[in-house]
């Protein structure tokens, strides 16, 4: 499809932004848009969960949301 | 749209749900 591959959802792109800030589901979720990456809803979903439980991410509650991020 | 999501959130927080 012509906008697939803008956007790639890898475990190196998701290490990229946990390392910079805290993100919840829904923020990593907004920077891998299916639209950007041509996935579909379940492979993006299976995708994430998979590198999450793979990258183990220090989690943290702010304004009561859990928010992943990776130390240096 | 927000309720996709909205949805997609949901279902990657189930598949976490152990995780989190």
């Amino acid at each position: 499809t012509p906008n697939s591959g803008e956007v790639q959802l890898t475990e190196e792109a998701v290490r990229r932004y946990l390392s910079r800030k805290p993100m919840t589901t829904k923020d990593l979720l907004k920077k891998f848009q299916t639209k950007r990456t041509g996935l579909s809803s379940d492979a993006t979903v299976n995708a994430l969960a998979q590198l999450l439980k793979r990258l183990d991410p220090e989690r943290k509650l702010i304004a009561d949301k859990m928010h992943f991020f990776l130390k240096e | 749209s927000s309720s996709e999501a909205d949805e997609m959130a949901a279902a990657l927080e189930a598949e976490l749900n152990d995780f989190m």
